[in-house]
């Protein structure tokens, strides 16, 4: 799961 | 970056590029909803307010940046420069009924309850059903131009692109993130009407008509 505030996509 | 994703990017940046073209060289934006471009301009000012706070890669600064540059032309250009063209009589379909329960959504699943974050989750939210109000347009005067349903076709893709992304993206990193993953979902189902009309129709070289 990713880390909030870290979104690399569009 | 891989390929699903590089091809989601391009076939989303392809809509968009035809529809400022189709708007710019008709001199008109007959058939195209007012109301999906604000909300799309929505979508794209919420969701990348982190180009100030976060740096990815200068692509991803890019797109970000003509994201939401061409969103904030294509609502100047159908709402002060073609206004004449605009087809409000028919663009009817109420926002405040997509803006609300996607907001409230956020609020209660997200991430982390921080402004940034909650804004990104409303802006995927609200990006997966920001299309409705112009499904609505096309279902009320019954059909589409071409150009219109290249255009759709381009946006509806780009999501479904990003679907075939993140099942990679799930067995090649373990990466996985269900809040886009469930709106990517909805995004991509509620064009599948109108895909297959395109497929059965305007690839035949028909236009886009709805049953009577």
């Amino acid at each position: 799961v990713p880390d909030a505030e870290e979104h690399d996509e569009l | 970056m891989n390929v699903f994703r590089l091809l989601g990017d391009l076939s989303h940046l392809l809509a968009i590029i035809v529809l400022l073209l189709k708007i710019w060289k008709t001199r008109s934006c007959a058939g195209i909803s007012g109301k999906s471009q604000i909300l799309f301009a929505i979508v794209y000012i919420t969701r990348y307010l982190d180009l100030i706070t976060t740096y990815i890669s200068a692509y991803n600064m890019f797109m970000k940046i003509i994201f939401i540059a061409t969103s904030i032309a294509i609502v100047y250009l159908m709402y002060v420069k073609f206004k004449a063209t605009y087809d409000h009589n028919h663009d009817t379909f109420r926002i405040e009924f997509l803006l609300l329960p996607t907001l409230v959504l956020a609020l209660l699943i997200n991430h982390e309850f921080t402004i940034v974050e909650i804004l990104w989750t409303f802006s995927i939210y609200l990006e997966s059903v920001a299309i409705l109000p112009q499904l609505f347009l096309v279902s009320k005067t019954g059909e589409a131009e071409s150009i219109t349903s290249h255009y759709l076709f381009a946006l509806g893709s780009y999501r479904g692109l990003y679907l075939l992304n993140w099942i990679y993206r799930y067995y090649g990193e373990n990466y996985y993130d269900l809040i886009v993953i469930v709106a990517g979902i909805v995004q991509t189902v509620l064009y599948c009407d109108f895909f297959y009309l395109y497929i059965t129709k305007v690839l035949k070289g028909k236009k886009l008509q709805l049953p009577a």
